[in-house]
């Protein structure tokens, strides 16, 4: 089973045109293993990427070296999905 | 395991086989109004499910709704759980959708996208695409929203099997969307077809692969904006709504450009819930919420759908 230890989802808020046009190169980078859950849109509108842990650090110094805005959208994801599980079968269980 | 479909817990997630148990349930107690037609198998076997919800007639006019192609978007196929339900309950009670069904027929698949779904909950809870594989690469799968004959191969897909976005060696590659395709065809007579995803809080009509406006562009507008005003009255949800290649980005091979292209006036694809706190992990007591609103925007175009016949 696919686990999701340290991966975090970034929401990412472009200001302008110019950046969004960074974050969107992101996709190209396949080297940071990026799972888009929102796309790039418009300024106005939010993206929001998993981020494996093996790329967190290169992705978020990349968004701040650019002077992008972000913020941790999840935290841990793996303990986002171990609670949902959880839920799942303490709801099975029940009469 | 519940006894019937009163005692099946619509606030929770649920795999694949009680989904299944729930559809089968819900044909046995309402054999005049619902039935099961399987419309073809996955790549990896399984049944494609459609409830038919009818009232009698032969081939009336039509509403498609279908929840899941994006296998992870748990909420959707949880909502569609839900929406059977309520067509059930509210037959005969809600004076709007009474109408409807006395002459149209409501065709409801919930699990559109069975193996990846399959998938989500048994080996990787963030798949989104099929699970066929692709010859000459080690990445499994297509996305079944870039895989129809609508601009398919443009901008807006990729053509890399490794990508969430591939769509495929061809148009309609895909069981899960040519059993679509093959019933969409021979039945007809749809007059509406509503595709639901989640999440980015937003209702959208075509086109997704062109600039072009489609010629129907200022009553789907309105529509739409009728249906997003109901569904905020609820709990103030607030959605978008336009094009998809003006509201989100250019996507080509799309449900419903496709089946815009065939007829079908009354195209739309939902993207459900945002809280902006967990994105496809949206937790299980925010289904029936989710839920209860979109319903009202669903019933909005379906109630305009049987008052303008065309």
């Amino acid at each position: 089973k696919e686990t999701f230890e340290g991966h975090q989802v970034l929401r990412i808020v472009a200001k302008d045109e110019g950046q969004l046009s960074l974050i969107k190169a992101l996709e190209d980078m396949s080297e940071f293993e990026l799972d888009f859950w929102r796309g790039v849109t418009d300024v106005s509108t939010p993206v929001d990427i998993r981020v494996p842990f093996h790329s967190l650090q290169s992705v978020k110094i990349h968004l701040e070296g650019q002077d992008i805005e972000y913020s941790v959208m999840i935290e841990d994801l793996q303990a986002m999905l171990d609670k949902e599980q959880e839920e799942m079968v303490s709801a099975a269980r029940r009469p | 395991e519940p006894r019937n479909s009163d005692s099946f817990d619509f606030a929770n997630y649920h795999p694949i086989n009680e989904i299944y148990a729930f559809q089968d349930m819900l044909v046995a107690e309402n054999p005049n109004l619902v039935s099961k037609i399987v419309i073809g198998q996955s790549y990896q076997g399984r049944d494609l499910n459609v409830l038919k919800f009818s009232t009698g007639g032969t081939n009336r006019p039509a509403i498609w709704i279908d929840t899941g192609i994006h296998s992870r978007e748990w909420v959707t196929q949880a909502s569609g759980t839900w929406f059977a339900k309520k067509i059930v309950t509210e037959y005969g009670r809600d004076p709007a959708l009474t109408a409807i069904l006395d002459k149209m027929d409501i065709f409801l698949e919930i699990v559109t996208n069975p193996d990846g779904y399959y998938y989500t909950h048994n080996s990787n809870r963030m798949w989104r695409k099929t699970r066929k594989p692709n010859s000459g690469s080690n990445c499994v799968g297509v996305d079944p929203n870039r895989n129809w004959d609508a601009g398919f191969g443009g901008p807006g897909a990729s053509g890399n099997p490794c990508s969430e976005t591939y769509r495929g060696p061809r148009a309609h590659s895909e069981s899960e969307v040519k059993s679509i395709v093959d019933f969409v065809k021979s039945h007809r007579n749809f007059k509406a077809f509503i595709s639901i995803h989640s999440y980015s809080q937003m209702l959208l009509y075509p086109y997704g692969y062109t600039r072009t406006p489609v010629k129907d562009q200022a009553e789907l507008h309105s529509l739409a904006k009728k249906a997003i005003t109901d569904l905020a009255s609820l709990y103030g949800t607030r959605y978008r709504y336009g094009s998809i290649i003006n509201t989100i980005y250019q996507a080509s091979g799309g449900t419903i450009d496709w089946t815009y292209n065939q007829g079908i006036k009354y195209s739309y694809t939902f993207e459900l819930r945002d809280t902006g706190r967990y994105g496809f992990v949206l937790p299980a007591n925010q289904i029936i919420p989710t839920a209860k609103e979109t319903w009202l925007a669903l019933m909005a175009i379906m109630d305009h759908t049987f008052k303008n016949p065309y």
